[in-house]
């Protein structure tokens, strides 16, 4: 559990470079030079990952995505 | 049903987004 959690908080940091504590759509297109997904699928991701739609994605939200994907599909 | 199929894309993005994060982070190509 810690370890997922502990994942999921450096993943977030990863996308959060700027350590503001939320993600916005342009540091989510920031990593489309670093990711191999399109912008367009970067911000599909966004959407997603953003439950309540307000432009934010704070670690709450980054993490039930990131648990939906652990526990909906096997990491191969 | 399209929103299924919606769905579903959207969670192979999801799936797509966090391997990459996950090589990314162990340096696998």
């Amino acid at each position: 559990q810690n370890t997922i959690l502990e994942k999921t908080h450096e993943f977030f940091l990863m996308c959060d470079v700027e350590d503001k504590g939320f993600i916005t759509r342009r540091d989510m297109q920031r990593l489309n030079g670093e990711l191999p997904l399109s912008a367009e699928e970067l911000e599909n991701v966004f959407d997603t990952l953003d439950s309540d739609s307000n432009g934010f994605l704070t670690l709450n939200e980054f993490s039930s995505g990131f648990s939906e994907f652990l526990f909906g599909e096997k990491i191969s | 049903d399209p929103n299924m199929k919606a769905g579903a894309a959207n969670e192979g993005v999801l799936a797509n987004f966090f391997n990459s994060l996950l090589s990314k982070k162990t340096g696998a190509p």
